[in-house]
Parts: C-alpha cells; structure tokens; sequence
C-alpha cells in the first residue's frame, strides 16, 4: 500500500492555526459584515501598538473573550443564509396569512472541539407599513424538505419595528448550550403582524456564531482566579 | 521584511528585531481579509555575559542560561552559548473568508514576538 503523501509545511501551519484547507478567495458577491469590521477593530492588538513598543497598560483585552457581545470565545463566525436562493418569490404585500420562510445555515465548518457561547440570528425585513402593535417572530425547527412546513416552535418574541435588524438568541434553543454546534440548521421563521397589515418581506438572513476552541486558547493567558 | 542584525550576523546582543510578515508575500491575501500583515519580529543576538544576564526591564534571566554563558565564558565550544528566544509573545486577531464562505474573526495566540531572552 501507498502510504500518503506527508503534508507540506504550509499545509501543517493552517492545521496549525485551525484550518482544514487553504481557503480558496474571497467570494463573489460576498460583502465583509460591519459588525465583523467592528469586532476585529476592536479584538486586533496591533491597532493599538506600533513597532516594538509594547502595549499600554490597561489596553490588554481579555483572552478568549470576545468583549462587544459579553462572552467567551475566540472565533466568530458570521455565516449566511443558503435558503435564500432556494425560497419562491414572494407576493408584493400579501395581507392575511403570511407566508413562513426556511432558511438554512451550513455549520460543517465548525469543529466538534469548539464549544459555542453565542448562535445569534439576525433577520432584516422589508414592510410597506407597520402594524401598530408590532410583529411577533417565531422560529421553529425545518424539515429536511424543501417547503417551508415547521416543526416544534423554538422561540417567540415580539418586534416593535422593522428598521433595525432582529436578533433573536439561538443556542439553548435551537440546540442545548452544552452540547457541540451541529453540522447544518434548518430553521423555519414567521414574521406575524399584531394586527391589520400587509406581510413583510424577508429581505436578509445570517448568523453570528461565538465557539471557543479550547486548544486556540493560551493556558498561560487566562487570568488567575 | 526584516530589520538586518547589526553587521550582518550574529552581532549585537539578544534583543527583539523588526520582522513585517505580509499576507501577500506568503499567498494568503485572497483570503485574509484583515489585517494585510502584522509585526511579528524575532530574536536574535547573542547570549554572552552580560546579555544574558538580561538587562532591567527584561524577561528573568534563567538560571541555566547564566550558567552556560559562564561556562562558555571560561572555555568557550563547551556546549555553546544559550539561544535567544522568544521570552513574551502576544496575539493577534484575523478576519478572513473560509471555505463556506463564512466571514471568520479568529484569535491567535502567540504571535507577535514582544520581548526575547537568553535560554
């Protein structure tokens, strides 16, 4: 039997810093999110230094804790919607029943050492009009099949308005805190006016993921209890 | 880009020097997105009396180190001197693209040598 082909150097240092391949190129189309810029400007020790000089006391951020969003972690992933392409076309205004929407994030490139402290969605809507009581958001679990029919109700929770982006906290619904971050997520979201308006339009979907991979995080650098 | 040892070798005691590694020059600025390059440095000097000693304000000297700079100090080629290593290193942050087409931030530690020492 052949044996295989050791791995070159370059190879063995992405191993080294967590990666699986050399990633192929920044995609078509794919824009850096703003909340990504804002997190890394904040997280990059660099910003701060210049030269050999070394950092100024008291400008040292907390290792692997990922400070904006309060909690543990030294990867973040900021993970599109794959249903998006996959959903029908909907109706300009439909009043009434509004329709349920899937949306599908692909989590294969998480490893099972990494444990998640954060699974934030973040749904943008369109509406022409908005009901004075709100809207009520409810995401459930999705089949496998390609229609949009729910499964068990994850969470509900109301939105006043529209115009800022909705977040809703996945993990410990979606999936138990302590358990490892699944392979892929189907889920089906319904956006219901609280009353005599016409439906919104599901104009973008993703998800902010926090893991913290234990084997990336210095035993030297926690602080001492 | 490296900052050149004083006479183009070993010279000169052990000290942190000017290292810049660029994404570009290695191959990955297709998928990094931030930042383009970072300071890395590296160590490099020699480890005789009194370098190794270490100067105030340095890492502490370890012992073994003193000794051998002694050691070599009285017979020098008996094991050599001590190396100049990294004594403190800090992290950097990276923003890059994956294979999914996720937008990753990750934190590595260990990656900007910031002071170095004689062991």
């Amino acid at each position: 039997a052949r044996a295989p082909v050791p791995p070159g150097p370059a190879a063995a240092l992405l191993r080294a810093l967590g990666l699986r391949d050399a990633p192929q190129g920044a995609p078509t189309l794919r824009s850096v999110p703003p909340v990504m810029w804002r997190l890394f400007r904040r997280r990059d020790p660099q910003e701060t230094r210049s030269g050999l000089r070394r950092t100024p006391p008291g400008t040292t951020l907390r290792p692997c804790h990922v400070e904006e969003l309060g909690v543990a972690g030294n990867i973040v992933r900021h993970i599109p919607d794959r249903g998006a392409a996959a959903r029908p076309p909907e109706p300009a205004s439909a009043a009434g029943q509004c329709p349920a929407w899937t949306v599908v994030f692909d989590l294969s490139a998480v490893d099972p050492a990494e444990r998640p402290s954060r699974a934030r969605l973040e749904l943008r809507f369109a509406a022409a009009a908005a009901p004075a009581s709100g809207w009520e958001l409810s995401v459930a679990q999705a089949g496998e099949a390609a229609g949009p029919g729910p499964g068990a109700v994850l969470l509900r929770q109301a939105v006043p308005a529209l115009e800022s982006p909705v977040r809703a906290e996945l993990l410990g619904a979606a999936w138990a805190r302590n358990a490892s971050v699944p392979r892929s997520l189907r889920l089906a979201l319904a956006l219901r006016p609280r009353g005599p308006a016409a439906c919104a339009r599901l104009a973008e979907a993703s998800l902010l993921l926090v893991t913290l991979d234990p084997r990336l995080c210095h035993p030297l650098a926690r602080p001492r209890r | 880009e490296a900052e050149p040892a004083a006479g183009g070798g070993l010279g000169g005691a052990c000290r942190a020097r000017r290292l810049y590694v660029s994404f570009r020059e290695v191959g990955w600025h297709r998928w990094v997105i931030a930042p383009r390059g970072f300071l890395a440095n590296y160590c490099q000097g020699q480890c005789a009396l009194p370098a190794a000693l270490s100067g105030p304000g340095g890492p502490p000297a370890l012992n073994h180190a003193v000794l051998r700079a002694l050691m070599h100090g009285a017979s020098p080629g008996a094991g050599g001197l001590p190396c100049c290593v990294p004594a403190r290193l800090s992290p950097i942050s990276m923003l890059f693209f994956d294979n999914s087409d996720n937008v990753v931030l990750r934190h590595y530690e260990d990656m900007v040598v910031d002071e170095c020492g004689c062991r």
